[in-house]
């Protein structure tokens, strides 16, 4: 995350690959399921063996026994509907639920946030410079309407989309930051509202930001759960 | 620090029956700590030429024959691994094939060879024992010709020929940079014995084979699972980590295994991407592959001729999960290029529906994907929760698209393919057919409340935010 500041977002978890990098990251929405980006594996079918999920940590590389750092084998990967750019990963076992380990809620079957919502980004990703690269950072950011947003990006947007406004400082989202959880808190809850996915340059100022629209692909999410 | 094992070629999960003696009737030996203890009991014997080691007793069960022996079969299995030795099953030989105990019986001419047992047509003073393994009349090196394996022939005419058996370093050349080598070469350019890839001394390394299985890092032999220029392994010997091996490179017309190349998108991990994006997400420019400032690397471009490493484009020679690049800001060394559109890997779609399909009555029967679907009244390999009688409405016939559960992303099937439930339809909506639009909606979906919230974590009451 670019311009953000450290902080603790219990949701947030990390994609770890075969050699235990951090690639990605993650939103747990169930005990035994992640939401992430699509962008974050080559197929939808490439072998897991070896890949996991870390949760309950803030450090980018906990050292080995830090106390609520939870280590899950992804088990399964199901692919979101065409556009939708999301990836749904089942875990080898459900998580334990703790201080450190929360889920996020969904929101409703195609909820709109209104402009204007506060709400927040959270990733272990690139900084840019401008934060610590080995905690978890996370930036606020201002909802914007669609129509305001296609102003810039030229009608690019799509319904399925959503964006934050571009700020003067660059604050944003960035690689590494993928498949992590835009969360608004609306009537007292921590919703994911939208997935970080890449956008053509990070965090680049004045420059409102995309990211998926969770409530458009809810119906799928509790679908896959379900069957 | 070489390992008894690095004697052996492993076959996992694999039992090898003989089907004229009960394989059972062998003595299972118990009391071994692991797979090297029963490697160093059968290393020695002259007669133990493969065994079995059960990964959950840790017992071993030594073997006086080899796949290859008469009258034997492999047979999957859920306890045991095999073990052979390497000079057995291995078809290449290494140094003068001395240590050969294959089966190759032709000479180089195509003669049959004479059985060693045998003084006819050609007498010689050879008397076959263990040790120098004069089997049958298979090729042999009892002399250390340095030709190669040897025998004598069924041909008056012919006394005795060369077994032109290829030695292994020649029986498989690189292509590229070698990541498809599958030879069974296990030493290094320098002579050292490589480590096996399944053990984690004299080197700890994160290259456990079976997080690697497309990588096939079989027993030690030399492989390239990391884009290295060239295959190489972890070495036995304490003071040198990793040596490159010395293979030969197949010949410059023997074009490799090419990834279809992209140029405006990237496919898998993009290791055929050729575009010009030359940026990393970040938006920082990227380094000239051909430049070491301000990061000195390996990926030297002439080194890695298959790469297409240009300029400072971004490209993916090492495997790594994107197309990258080192980057001209010092303080960031390499970066991904995620901001490079993933290739849509759909299949084509067929047909078209409107709506969100629901009153699709079409005949299409595959998945985006191109996978097979289910048929609605068959239970495998997916147990359905629509069938035509729980849905009549839906009229699901035959393997069919349909959308019983009125999804709004279109219609979808159960498919044949067992590791995924159910997926959406090589289908796209009708061109004159405009979704409705959620921005301006009928009626604000208020939110009522979120999903259940185990409340006591709420982060903003519990502080920890």
């Amino acid at each position: 995350v670019v311009g953000g500041q450290p902080g603790n977002s219990p949701w947030t978890v990390s994609l770890r690959n075969r050699q235990g990098q951090h690639f990605c990251g993650g939103s747990l929405v169930k005990e035994q399921w992640v939401l992430t980006a699509q962008q974050c594996f080559s197929s939808c079918n490439m072998p897991l063996m070896g890949y996991e999920v870390w949760l309950g940590t803030l450090f980018q590389n906990p050292q080995p026994g830090e106390p609520g750092l939870q280590r899950v084998p992804v088990a399964k990967m199901v692919c979101g509907p065409s556009g939708s750019q999301l990836v749904l990963l089942k875990l080898e076992r459900p998580v334990t639920l703790n201080q450190r380990v929360a889920l996020i809620c969904l929101p409703p079957e195609r909820y709109v946030v209104p402009p204007g919502t506060n709400c927040e980004i959270a990733g272990w990703g690139e900084t840019k410079g401008t934060g610590d690269n080995t905690v978890l950072n996370m930036a606020l950011l201002n909802v914007i309407s669609n129509q305001e947003c296609n102003g810039k990006h030229r009608g690019r947007v799509r319904e399925s989309e959503m964006c934050t406004e571009g700020l003067l400082a660059p604050v944003g989202a960035c690689e590494g930051d993928y498949g992590g959880p835009l969360a608004c808190f609306t009537h007292d809850c921590w919703v994911l509202q939208g997935i970080i996915i890449p956008n053509r340059v990070c965090a680049r100022p004045r420059w409102p930001a995309i990211f998926t629209r969770v409530s458009v692909f809810v119906d799928w999410i509790h679908k896959v759960m379900r069957l | 620090q070489r390992s008894p094992l690095n004697d052996f070629q492993v076959l996992r999960g694999t039992e090898l029956q003989h089907l004229l003696h009960a394989v059972g009737s062998r003595p299972w030996q118990e009391d071994v700590a692991d797979a090297e203890e029963c490697a160093g009991r059968c290393g020695p014997l002259l007669d133990c030429r493969a065994f079995h080691y059960n990964v959950s007793s840790h017992g071993c069960q030594l073997l006086p024959w080899t796949q290859h022996s008469p009258h034997t079969r492999l047979q999957r299995s859920r306890r045991c691994d095999l073990f052979q030795k390497k000079s057995y099953v291995r078809t290449c030989i290494m140094d003068n094939g001395v240590e050969y105990r294959g089966t190759v019986a032709i000479t180089v001419g195509g003669l049959p060879c004479q059985r060693w047992s045998l003084r006819f047509p050609n007498d010689h003073k050879y008397t076959p024992t263990l040790r120098n393994g004069l089997e049958e009349n298979f090729c042999r090196n009892p002399d250390r010709d340095p030709g190669g394996p040897w025998c004598y022939t069924t041909d008056p005419a012919v006394r005795f020929q060369s077994c032109g058996i290829k030695s292994c370093r020649e029986a498989a050349c690189l292509l590229c940079n070698g990541e498809d080598y599958r030879g069974s070469v296990d030493r290094t350019e320098s002579g050292r014995e490589c480590q096996r890839w399944d053990l984690q001394h004299p080197h700890p390394h994160p290259f456990e084979p079976s997080k690697f299985l497309e990588k096939n890092l079989d027993d030690n032999y030399c492989r390239n699972p990391d884009g290295s220029e060239r295959p190489w392994c972890y070495t036995t010997d304490p003071q040198m980590e990793r040596e490159f091996c010395d293979l030969p490179h197949c010949g410059s017309e023997a074009q490799p295994r090419h990834e279809a190349t992209t140029l405006n998108c990237f496919r898998g991990k993009g290791e055929g991407y050729r575009g010009t994006v030359n940026t990393t997400a970040a938006g920082v420019p990227c380094q000239r592959w051909d430049a070491q400032h301000p990061h000195q690397h390996r990926f030297a471009p002439e080194k890695y001729a298959c790469k297409d490493l240009r300029e400072n484009f971004c490209r993916n020679p090492d495997g790594s999960e994107a197309p990258w690049c080192f980057t001209s800001r010092p303080g960031m060394r390499v970066a991904f290029c995620y901001q490079i559109r993933r290739c849509a890997d759909d299949v084509r779609p067929e047909d078209c529906y409107h709506g969100a399909g629901e009153l699709y009555r079409g005949s299409v029967s595959k998945t985006r994907k191109g996978v097979r679907c289910q048929r609605w009244s068959a239970e495998t390999p997916h147990k359905p929760q629509f069938t035509p009688t729980s849905a009549p409405q839906a009229q699901l016939e035959e393997n069919f698209c349909r959308n019983p559960d009125r999804d709004s992303h279109g219609p979808w099937c159960y498919t044949t393919d067992p590791g995924t439930p159910f997926d959406y339809c090589a289908l796209r909506r009708c061109d004159n057919d405009q979704p409705p639009s959620i921005l301006e909606p009928p009626d604000q979906v208020l939110f009522a409340e979120c999903g259940k919230r185990v409340t006591r974590l709420d982060p903003r009451r519990s502080r920890l935010r």
